[in-house]
């Protein structure tokens, strides 16, 4: 089954 | 010194509504253009970002930059006590540790004070690049929340698939499967039931339908929702802010984007 991936994966800290 | 009145104060009863079991704490970033607010939920998955335009308001000030950290489930509960039709004003002073809530009834010879204590929360922001799609699906929100909800009751993620006949949304699981297919379709008379596609290029991914199932809470914000995906990137699920005033006007005062990682195949 598919992994679930991290929303800070795509866009870094501010 | 910070104020800011909403004539209609149910639409920060249905913001709440629509954030409140994602985020539990969050800081509103108050300016002289408006409020904003930036959290992800507790597993870090998804983000919500919510705008409200300073001019959306019936009165706006904010005289310096201030950031309001608070529990949402509380200013929630708080906002339970304000009538649908009251008009609400948040009024925070500098450096002070608490916001206060004025509603008014529109009898005029009623008003509520409530306070609430701000919290200092540790920010995590971050950055949206801005980002062209692939593909951006505008749809009715009541339909996008049923194909959620129905297709939840078959799986725990969805599969979105652009072609350019439409779009599919299906989920698989050990009951069977099912999918629904929207193609484009458009009318005069009823253009909250358009489905508007447009598409690059066809794309495919998949995304849990627990956390999508938490940005439907915000179908009662607004009749349409809008679709932004990309491959390798977050899904975007946008609802404007309208606030429908008496005269059944309806003014665009904000949204709501929700941000969803996708999953991916080992």
């Amino acid at each position: 089954s598919a992994n679930q991936t991290k929303i800070e994966h795509y866009y870094g800290l501010r | 010194m910070f104020e800011a009145k909403l004539d209609r104060g149910i639409v920060l009863k249905k913001i709440l509504d629509a954030i409140n079991q994602l985020v539990n704490e969050a800081s509103w970033e108050c300016t002289s253009s408006g409020m904003s607010l930036q959290a992800m939920d507790t597993s870090h998955v998804s983000l919500v970002a919510v705008n409200l335009n300073g001019d959306g308001f019936s009165k706006f000030r904010c005289d310096r930059n201030m950031v309001l950290g608070m529990n949402l489930v509380n200013l929630s509960k708080i906002l339970k006590c304000a009538g649908n039709d009251d008009k609400v004003t948040i009024k925070a002073a500098d450096g002070d540790d608490k916001i206060k809530l004025i509603f008014e009834a529109p009898n005029e010879y009623e008003v509520s004070q409530y306070e609430i204590k701000l919290m200092n929360l540790d920010a995590e922001y971050l950055g949206i690049p801005e980002t062209s799609y692939n593909v951006t699906v505008k749809m009715p929100a009541a339909k996008f929340q049923r194909i959620c909800r129905d297709l939840n009751q078959i799986g725990d993620a969805v599969t979105i698939s652009c072609t350019k006949s439409g779009v599919d949304f299906s989920a698989t699981g050990d009951l069977g499967n099912g999918s629904v297919s929207l193609s484009q379709n458009s009318s005069f008379d009823k253009p909250e039931d358009n489905v508007t596609i447009s598409m690059q290029e066809p794309l495919s991914q998949t995304f849990a339908l627990k956390y999508l199932n938490q940005f439907t809470k915000a179908t009662p914000l607004c009749s349409q929702v809008t679709l932004s995906l990309s491959p390798d990137v977050p899904l975007v699920v946008e609802y404007k802010i309208i606030e429908e005033n008496e005269e059944d006007s309806k003014n665009e005062i904000g949204h709501i984007r929700y941000y969803l990682a996708p999953k991916i195949d080992d």
